[in-house]
């Protein structure tokens, strides 16, 4: 059975989309199969991973609200072993359309079965707000994987993720757990980025992962070639903490 | 009269709240009567202003869906000539409060004589998102202001902002215009940002600011001491060219 990670923090910008995309090529690169969910209408995973824009629908929104067949929505990438379903911006209108349906915070749930049985890890990206899309991800999740950048604002946003965290938890996913909190551009010249870290090691402590993802261009170049930073650059810094953090994560289990 | 300055772009981590945060009070301390509307459930503002937690009720929420007294809702900072309506988590529900509502997109229009015949300038930062808080700011709005990360998946999103302003003013705000984009995080060491920079301005011209706001660490430390960088520091590079756009958009006028 496989392995249902919700990559989650309201806060925008925080690395939320560049650690679905190396993480899940990380993965695929160590033989697992893997899927990556774009709840996002932005749609930045489906970019990042080059879906061609006019190659994007059936995909999310369909999935949500037309129960589409699921191989329907499920695109290959050039990565062998990653797939994703692409998202689109009709995402965006789901809060509305959804609004009367009793169901609509289960509506990824729905397809949780296909998703364990069909690979070994599944991930989503989540957009920047605790709203329906990300409760949805929440609710069908194993566990939540945060992003977490070494800057204050960021800091500020933990306490209010966690309590959503655990308002989920203690509804609609008693089994939900966290995967682990990661510091994202890490920058050592700058005192800022440490002192979150010592704040967040020592209020979370085995919670944080030990592998910290670096500010590095590489990660934000790769993108515009369509290709995961792994692919682009494998030597770069923020690629190989990418692969750190994949051995951690199956280190840990 | 005053004017209306909803601050906004869906994507994450842009640069909104440090931009609403620094203009805001550059434009206090050239003796201009300045209030900031925190429309973010973050609260990021409010608290990168130095409100005090317990200090932040009757705020916004109230301000939508209670129709509390304006005076009661505007709180002093410690800016001269700078005031703040406050947030507070209880924004996040507003969407689903309000969804049966048929003003909801008017919410804060409503509120538009007192604004404008009370302050001089009204800036109002958005959550990184165009659901309803969003369309609340820009329904109200004279303008908008786009702060644009100098980073590819910001480049992104620019078409679906735009294609939503123009919704917005083909509908509830026929006067709404485009203050202008100013580029953020602009780091001159690296290539990604002067090629963001080539491309939006060969894309808006004249609709991008001259003035770019450099990445500058100060602007990312003051928050932790509630204070707006210009406070903080005022000859950081990042004080400066806030100061520079204020020069920028009172020249234009
Ligand atoms: N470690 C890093 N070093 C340098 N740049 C990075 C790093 N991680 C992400 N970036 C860049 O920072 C920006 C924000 O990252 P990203 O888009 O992944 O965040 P996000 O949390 O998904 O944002 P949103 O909240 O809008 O969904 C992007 O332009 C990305 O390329
Ligand atoms: N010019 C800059 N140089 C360096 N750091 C910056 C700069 N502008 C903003 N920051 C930092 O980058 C992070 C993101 O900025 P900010 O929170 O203002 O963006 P935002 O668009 O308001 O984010 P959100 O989408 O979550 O509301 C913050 O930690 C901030 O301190
Ligand atoms: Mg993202
Ligand atoms: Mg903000």
């Amino acid at each position: 059975k496989g392995r249902l990670i919700a990559i989650a923090n309201q806060k925008g910008g925080v690395g939320k989309t560049t650690t679905a995309i190396n993480l899940s090529t990380a993965m695929a690169s160590v033989d697992k199969k893997v899927l990556l969910i774009d709840l996002d209408p932005q749609g930045n995973a489906t970019t990042g991973l080059g879906i061609d824009v006019k190659n994007r629908n059936p995909g999310v929104y369909e999935l949500f609200c037309e129960s589409t067949a699921f191989k329907k929505v499920v695109r290959d990438t050039i990565i062998p072993g990653l797939s994703i379903i692409p998202s689109t911006q009709d995402l965006s209108a789901i809060e509305l359309e959804l609004v009367n349906m009793t169901d609509r915070a289960k509506r990824l749930l729905q397809y949780k079965d296909k998703l364990i049985y069909g690979y070994d890890y599944i991930f989503i990206d989540c957009p920047p707000s605790l709203g329906l899309l990300t409760v949805n991800a929440l609710t069908a999740a194993n566990s939540v994987l945060v992003p977490l950048q070494c800057e204050f604002f960021a800091l500020e946003g933990l306490t209010q993720l966690l309590k959503t965290v655990d308002r989920v938890k203690g509804g609609f996913n008693k089994n939900l757990i966290m995967e682990g909190i990661v510091l994202t551009m890490y920058d050592r010249r700058n005192k800022l980025s440490s002192e979150v870290e010592n704040d967040v090691r020592k209020h979370f402590g085995k919670g944080v992962f030990e592998t910290k993802i670096p500010r590095n261009v590489r990660l934000s170049e790769a993108p515009s070639h369509g290709l995961p930073a792994i692919l682009y650059d494998l030597q770069a810094p923020g690629s190989q903490a990418y692969i750190e953090l994949v051995k951690e994560i199956l280190g840990k289990r």
